[in-house]
Order: structure tokens, then sequence, then C-alpha cells
């Protein structure tokens, strides 16, 4: 059975869907059979990403390797309590049939609390939460009394990962394995950086879950879209130029990442 | 009755909450009665900053000046078309107490489909967009052909918008005034930030709005959440320092925004 990989974030624009889209293609080069959902509804990002990766390989000719996508569509009963009982079976149908043929299932959660996202949040073997350094996204994991910098409690999304982990403990199955990956970093940050760091490493040890250093602010990571291609593919550059000092950064990044995430059968 | 300006884009992590707080502050600043709104009932990052900001005050003794916040509770009505009518009621209370008291209501949208901020855009005199500097933001938008780089149409948050001026027009008022800011904008990214550039002048002549450069890539726009302040309320630097380029350059955007608003009875 596939090991599910959640990307999941209340806050919105922390990096999810490009996470989601490097992570399956990084997967995909390693030879594995990835599944893939995109359960942020109307906007769709990761999914119009591979709507644009299959154009390319379409006009382009090149083979590009693609997911195994399944959709959901959400229930229109007028009851909320039944439209939402509806939803959690409907995910759970998609993600079965996914992962009896695949090796890792990768799942985009919307920036927003939805069923569908609780859900998956409840079959997540592996949750990783990118996270802006800023404050303002460390806000929905934990409050911090503004007057001494301290950690107050969990604030809404821990809350969220809390109920998906206690719906897994119920059904018998094992932990989640959380990893919030900083993302969007930036080179001149210092105090800001080491505020959020130092934030992070407490909270980490009150709630549970390990940090990732995660991406710094590239424009590769948000230049390839139309394409459809990310910066996995590019072999010496998209129009044969060597690759720039950023790109091969930007490389050891994602393989970082993915060594970081201990996936089973994965070594980058 | 008060101009109402709202932040509002789906796409998450665009900078609706920093800007629907150095908005307030700026206006407050020149000596205008500001009522405030948070429809991100369950982040409600621009509230969070606020309460900071009162908490601040409090103990530092310093004379913060604070918006008049109206609040809304969701409905928990059982059946779904009746809880989105008591919802836009809701709204439309609320606003209108705020408007009759303050010169201006800044309402901070979330990144997400509510019926809160669908009633909010058809609320709005003035709309502002703040938008990243990425295809995958622009998306939402409008579809780009990715073949050839063109504009295919509107995407879901244009429609949003749409529906929004569409009850505006039925309920015989004037037409809102929509305004696209540019943030997060990064130094090294000229490429990137040409191709947006040109679709944001294009697709603002298709569907009526127009575009205001915002804000760079600033630590200072997301450091001082804890403290309640923006770079506005530093008088020197926040420890005494004198203020740096940065600052200073950070401030001129502020101002240069304010300015591109042309709000009524605003001179920056
Ligand atoms: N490391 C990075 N460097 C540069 N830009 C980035 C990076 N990560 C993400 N971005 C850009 O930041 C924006 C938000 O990223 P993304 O859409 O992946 O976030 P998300 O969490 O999926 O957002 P949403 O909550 O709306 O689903 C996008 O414009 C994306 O291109
Ligand atoms: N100009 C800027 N420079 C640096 N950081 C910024 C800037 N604008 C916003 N940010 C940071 O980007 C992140 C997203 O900003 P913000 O929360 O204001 O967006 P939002 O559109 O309100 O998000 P949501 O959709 O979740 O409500 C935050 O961490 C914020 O501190
Ligand atoms: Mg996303
Ligand atoms: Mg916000």
């Amino acid at each position: 059975r596939a090991h599910v990989v959640v990307l999941g974030n209340e806050k919105g624009g922390s990096g999810k869907s490009t996470t989601a889209m490097h992570l399956f293609v990084a997967l995909a080069r390693a030879g594995k059979r990835v599944g893939a959902m995109d359960l942020d509804l109307r906007q769709q990002s990761f999914f119009r990403y591979l709507e644009n990766r299959r154009a390319y390989a379409e006009r382009s000719g090149a083979a590009l390797i693609m997911p195994e996508q399944a959709r959901v569509t959400p229930s229109d009963l007028p009851l909320r309590a039944e439209a939402d009982e509806a939803d959690r079976a409907a995910l759970r149908a998609a993600l079965d049939g996914l992962r009896a043929r695949c090796d890792f299932v990768v799942i985009d959660c919307p920036g927003s609390f939805t069923t569908f996202s609780q859900e998956a949040h409840a079959a997540a073997d592996t949750l990783i939460t990118p996270l802006n350094d800023s404050l303002i996204d460390f806000d929905l994991l934990a409050r911090v009394d503004p007057a001494t910098g301290r950690i107050k409690g969990p604030s809404i999304y821990s809350e969220m990962v809390w109920r998906g982990r206690q719906i897994r403990a119920q059904a018998g199955l094992k932990p989640i394995d959380w990893i919030v990956m900083r993302n969007r970093i930036a080179t001149l940050d210092a105090r800001n950086k080491r505020t959020v760091g130092r934030m992070l490493k407490e909270l980490s040890r009150r709630i549970g879950f390990r940090v990732a250093p995660g991406f710094s602010e590239r424009v590769i990571f948000r230049e390839l879209f139309l394409s459809g291609l990310t910066l996995l593919d590019l072999r010496g550059g998209a129009e044969g130029q060597p690759l720039s000092m950023s790109h091969i950064a930007a490389r050891q990044e994602v393989r970082e990442l993915i060594r970081n995430l201990e996936l089973p059968g994965v070594s980058p």
C-alpha cells in the first residue's frame, strides 16, 4: 500500500502546491509510481501545474513523467452534516484506489479548512507543512505571548493536525510523521530568521514535529508554472544554457528536503 | 457614509492581511476614523495583529490608534442556503454600523471562497487585490495558454469579483474601483517580473482593473506582527536607531500605494 504524503497548512501561500509539484517530480525521477490528489477544489494549482506539464510534453514531444491523478467532487447534499460525511467517504474511496496502484500518493491541501483537508490529514503517513519565515504564518501553528515572546499554546492549524492524529490513532494506524519545512527563506533576514527558528525549535518539542530546512526564496520555484516543468526537469538549463549557481543550489535544497523526509525506499 | 476598502484575493498568502494593517495605520495617521472587519474567521491575522497592537499600547503606555472593529459570526443553520442568507444579512448589518460612524472601513477577506467574502466584494467601493509576482498567483485571475503565453479568459477570482460587480450594479451602486497591487516584488527577478507585468497590463484592459506598483519583498513588512506595530509607527527606528534606507524605501512604497488608491479626502 502506498505511503501517503500530505502537503498541509491552513495558512495560504506557504508553498504547499509548489512543494507538492517538486516532491512529485523528485519521487517520479527516483523511479517511484506516484499518485496525486489536489484538494484545493477551486484553485487546483497543483493539478493546473500538471495540466501545463502534459501540454508541454504533447507540443514538445518530450517524455515527461506524470502522476496518476484522482479527483473528488464535493457533495451537493443540502444538509451540511450529510455533505461532510459523503465528502469523507469520497476521499477515502479515491485514495484507496491510488494506494493500491502506487508507491506514493502526494495530496495537496487548500489554504483553508475543509472536510476533504481534515480527512487527508488523518490519512497522512507523512505530513509536510511549508511555512514562511514569518510570525504571521507561525500564528496559525501556535499563539505567542507578544509581551514575553513565549509560546502560549497551539493554534488553529495545530489543532487540525491534532484532530487528524486522533482520528488515525482511533483507527489503529501508525503515527503521522509531521515535518514543518521553512520556505521562501530570505538571504537578508538574520534577526527575524533567528526568532522564527528559535520558536520552531521550541514548538517542535511541544507539539511533535520535526523541522526541515526547506527552500530559499528563488524565482526558479515560481517561473516554470506555464511549462509545467520544475528545476529538476532541466538538464543544463531550459534553453540548453549551463545551470546557474542558483539552480544547482535549488536542486540541492530539493534533494535535502527529500533526504529529510526519510521516506520508505527513497534515498536521494 | 464611509468609503469601503476591501482586501481580496482568493489566492492565499498574497498579502491581504499585511496590506489591510498598513492601510489602516496610514489612514488613521492621516486623521481618518477607520472601521475594520476581518472575514478570515479562523485565521483572523488582521485582528490578531490589532490585538497585539492593543497589548503593546497597554504595556508600553504608547498611544496607538486602533480602528473600530466589528465582528460577524457564521450561521449554524443546518441548511446551507439558509446559512448563506443569514451570513449575508449579518455582514450587511455589521458593515452598516461601521459605515455610519467611520470615514473608511477596511475589510480583510480570507484566501478562500466564502459567503462573507463574496458579500464584501459586492460592498467594496475600492477593492485591492495584492498579488505575488508569480504565474501561479496570476492563474487565479486569468487562464494563460501555456503554448502561446496569451490570456485565454478570466479565472475563479476574477469571476468572484465580476459577481460582486453584478450584485452592485443591480443595487444601483457606483462601480468598484479595482486595483491589483503587486506584492513581495523581488529585486533579482527581471524576466519573470517583465512577464507578469506584461500580462497584468493586458488583463487590466480586458477585465477592468488598475495596476499599482505595490510592495517589495521586505522583512520589515513581516517582522513587527508581535508588537502590533507597522513601519509607519516607527519614529527613527523601534529602538531609537535611525531608520534604515530600507525602512525609508518601505514608507515610500506605502505612501505610493495610498496615492494610487485615489481615496476620497486622502492625499498622502
Ligand atoms: N521557495 C520559493 N521561492 C519563490 N517563490 C515561491 C517559493 N515557494 C512558493 N513560492 C511562490 O509563492 C506563492 C505561494 O506558493 P504556493 O501556491 O505553492 O502556496 P500554497 O500554500 O499552495 O498556497 P494556497 O494556500 O493558495 O494553496 C506562489 O506564487 C509560488 O510561486
Ligand atoms: N511585501 C512583503 N514583504 C515581505 N513579506 C511579506 C510581504 N507581504 C506579505 N508578507 C508575508 O507574506 C505572508 C503572507 O502575507 P499575508 O498573511 O498578509 O497574506 P494573506 O493574503 O492575508 O494570506 P491569507 O490568504 O492566508 O489570508 C506573511 O507571512 C507576511 O508576513
Ligand atoms: Mg496551493
Ligand atoms: Mg490574510
